[in-house]
């Protein structure tokens, strides 16, 4: 393990990424601190990194309302770079992940609405992977993997939509417009 | 302290005998279990159109590959056999040679056996004993002998008279019988000699230094070796049959899987080429060679003189490939487990995983002109059916007529499962009960893509009826053997011949992890695939539909845990995904409904 | 957080991938 003083950084030549990935945690951390002003600062997240994705954030959404859907997108992009890169390492992670969340849902939308299925495919794996399983996120899963055309998991997934949420009319009628969409499929 | 020595070779053939009768008598039997398992084997499989097909587009390089490697066929001369039949004529030498030893002859009739000497059977009652001891002792009497015997006949008889009489007591008198019950003989404990089995010359002369020797040689040295080859062996692989360095690199892999990570068969690949098999074949390759061969193999491109590396480790990858399938189970992960299948199918097939691998798995299909042509986005063998033969040639860039005919056959003959119906069952039960121990039992249709669709409920319920009989309550899984094997998979391009399997995963819906090891299924009735019933074809189904015709295939899962003890519906996935064709799987939720 | 983020980034791999394999 060599340390740069200049730098201040960890370096560990020929590591396997495992190792890599932990060194280049450490960094991002020891960079944080060291940029970090305030001596006395706690988990809270900033007071002014929040207001300014709030802001970036609430103009995404007059854009949507007035139906600049592409400058919305935009702007939500940026809320959400912003939030990438301002929020320290220390910063509650619980705050972190439903202000990711919450914006990840709306950018679904917005791609959805746009036409970009592959984009809110993937947001909404993400969303998935982070813990979030509501119908909605599994309704609009499967909208866009029929527009893809990937039918097989868009069975599979408004099936498992199902499981949690027996009575959704609109998982079931999805089920059914799947299940037309297969049987062309598999001619 | 003076042992006397076996000089007669009396004894050490016995000994001898019966070391090898040890040996021998399990060998034998359990060749001959085997040969006959074999035989079973063949008769049990089924065949197809696939496998002469199959034959057809080998390769020559793959045929000498097969040849080089092949498993030897003659069993019947295989070294074990020779070792049986040596044996057996060291057993019949040694038999004859007991036979022929006079010493041994005499050693024999020292035995006193009384049943033998009244010759009556050894369970008579003591009227019999005594009316048979009357008779002989009256032809046997001294004083009844008739006169003109010779002296030495006369005293054979007179010691014969005496046995009888001795054999007569033995059986009557309290005291004789006491004696020959303790002893083995009337008059009471015989001069019995004890010796060491062994010939003279090997215990004490100069022969003995070598009889140390090859003591210490044994017990020093050969022992050990085995042993300690044997526990290598054991040690390196584990019960998968896949290296332990495989194994723990794949838990590894496994245990450090990041969500970021994502996951398709290249990632899966680049795992497989860190085997320790592939190292310990060649040993001078490195990672990332075994990678790019792997590819080189998916792509189907010539590894040049690497070719027969080539095919070695991807014959590997079979074993390597269930072994990693087992421990991504193990760890739940459903994402791994199903790419390793989809990585295997590619394996199988030599066609990379893309939406359209369906098509191209088929032979002679040429990938540009497909890619290029295919107006509306054939993906499915099904679909590619709804065109007619011609179109399809078109499609595919077939020209020849014989290959398009062979090429059709093949897609037709790849087994689609169509889902019928699925259940929790507890043998026995109407419902699933509270901690009860279900199992999972699929009716499925094996169905051609060529096949006209029909909806399940189109077939009677009776034919859904399995026998309730005690032995299929007690065991279900009994019945699954009556099913035949599997037939050879259409796989010219994998180095060796093979049939393949479904792998079942059941997955809870909750929270879409795997929750049991995969259940292999190898054994399904191909009989609907020689249909014709082409969808171009049969226009209504009433008529043409019969439901007696076409056979059931049932597959069951075992459930690895008993039922939840609360009542209430509970999600499983289950899915069925071969390791052979694409397109050939199924993927169903299944509630278990858990009732009082 | 750290790793959030790394899962975050991964959305991009994943529409590159994804549109590759289909």
């Amino acid at each position: 393990l060599q340390y740069n003083p200049n730098s201040k950084l960890l370096g560990l030549p020929h590591s396997s990424e495992d190792v890599t990935m932990n060194i280049s945690q450490i960094n991002k951390l020891t960079q944080d601190l060291v940029a970090e002003t305030n001596a006395n600062f706690t988990p809270q997240p900033h007071a002014e990194s929040t207001a300014m994705i709030k802001k970036m954030f609430e103009n995404g959404l007059k854009q949507t309302q007035q139906q600049k859907l592409a400058d919305a997108l935009k702007s939500i992009n940026l809320a959400i770079e912003m939030a990438q890169r301002k929020r320290t390492t220390w910063e509650a992670f619980a705050v972190q992940l439903q202000e990711l969340q919450f914006m990840l849902k709306n950018r679904v939308d917005l791609c959805l609405v746009q036409g970009r299925f592959m984009d809110a495919l993937q947001d909404l794996d993400f969303l998935q992977n982070t813990g979030l399983n509501s119908s909605d996120v599994f309704i609009r899963k499967t909208d866009a993997l029929i527009k893809l055309k990937q039918y097989e998991q868009a069975r599979a997934e408004c099936e498992r939509g199902l499981s949690l949420d027996p009575t959704n009319v609109k998982l079931k009628a999805l089920l059914i417009e799947n299940t037309r969409r297969l049987a062309e499929y598999n001619g | 302290q003076s042992y006397d020595y076996d000089e007669g070779s009396e004894t050490w053939p016995f000994f001898v005998l019966a070391v090898l009768c040890v040996v021998l008598v399990p060998l034998t039997l359990m060749q001959a279990y085997e040969i006959i398992a074999a035989k079973d084997e063949d008769s049990s499989s089924q065949s197809s159109p696939l496998e002469k097909l199959s034959e057809k587009y080998t390769g020559d390089q793959v045929k000498r590959f097969r040849a080089k490697f092949a498993p030897k066929k003659s069993k019947l001369l295989a070294r074990r056999n020779l070792v049986i039949i040596a044996g057996w004529c060291m057993v019949a030498f040694l038999i004859n040679k007991i036979g022929s030893n006079g010493a041994i002859k005499d050693a024999a009739t020292l035995l006193f056996d009384p049943y033998a000497l009244l010759d009556i059977s050894a369970s008579s009652t003591d009227r019999e004993i005594r009316s048979a001891y009357r008779k002989l002792s009256v032809k046997f009497h001294p004083d009844k002998l008739s006169k003109d015997l010779s002296a030495d006949e006369r005293t054979v008889l007179e010691e014969q008279y005496v046995m009888i009489t001795k054999a007569y007591k033995a059986l009557t008198d309290e005291i004789t019988r006491e004696n020959y019950l303790r002893y083995g003989h009337p008059d009471g404990p015989q001069a019995t000699s004890h010796g060491i089995a062994l010939p003279k010359f090997l215990v004490d002369s100069s022969a003995s230094t070598l009889m140390v020797l090859g003591y210490i040689a044994l017990l020093g040295f050969i022992l050990p070796f085995f042993v300690s080859r044997w526990w290598s062996k054991t040690q390196s692989f584990t019960k998968k049959g896949i290296h332990a360095r495989s194994a723990s690199y794949f838990a590894d892999r496994l245990f450090n899987f990041k969500p970021s990570q994502v996951v398709t068969t290249g990632l899966i690949l680049n795992w497989l080429s860190h085997a320790a098999e592939f190292k310990l074949l060649y040993p001078d390759l490195t990672q990332e060679t075994f990678e790019s061969l792997l590819y080189d193999h998916i792509n189907r491109r010539h590894s040049g003189e690497l070719e027969t590396a080539k095919l070695r480790i991807v014959a590997k990858t079979h074993a390597l490939l269930f072994g990693l399938l087992d421990i991504a189970t193990t760890f739940r992960n459903l994402e791994i487990s199903t790419v390793a299948i989809d990585t295997f199918k590619s394996i199988v097939q030599a066609t990379p995983l893309t939406s359209h691998s369906q098509i191209l798995q088929l032979p002679n299909v040429d990938a540009k002109r497909f890619e290029e042509g295919s107006v509306d986005d054939i993906r499915t063998l099904g679909k590619l059916f709804t065109f007619e033969d011609e179109k399809i040639g078109k499609i595919l860039g077939i020209e020849d007529e014989t290959k398009l005919r062979e090429t059709l056959s093949v897609a037709a003959n790849i087994p689609h499962l169509k889902l019928l119906r699925a259940e929790f069952t507890v043998p026995g039960e109407s419902v699933v009960t509270p901690l009860s121990t279900p199992h999972i039992s699929v009716k499925v249709l094996v169905r051609s893509a060529k096949h006209k669709f029909f909806t399940p409920n189109k077939i009677p319920d009776e034919l859904y009826k399995e026998e309730q009989d005690f032995d299929s309550l007690r065991d279900p899984f009994a019945s699954l053997s009556n099913q035949p094997a599997l037939p050879r998979t259409f796989a010219p391009h994998f180095p060796a011949k093979r049939s393949g399997c479904w792998c079942a995963l059941v997955v809870l819906q909750k929270d879409g992890k795997v929750i049991q090891t995969p259940m292999l299924v190898d054994r399904l009735s191909f009989a609907n695939l020689n249909k014709d019933f082409d969808k171009r074809t049969v226009k209504d189904l009433e008529k043409e539909f019969n439901p007696e015709e076409w056979e059931i295939g049932t597959i069951k899962i075992p459930f690895s845990q008993p039922a939840p003890d609360q009542k209430g519906d509970y999600y499983f996935r289950v899915i069925v995904k071969s390791t052979e064709y694409f397109g050939a799987d199924l993927d169903f939720t299944l509630p278990m409904m858990v009732r009082e | 957080n750290q790793a959030l983020k790394r899962r975050y980034q991964a959305i991009l791999l994943r529409k590159d991938v994804f549109a590759v394999q289909w």
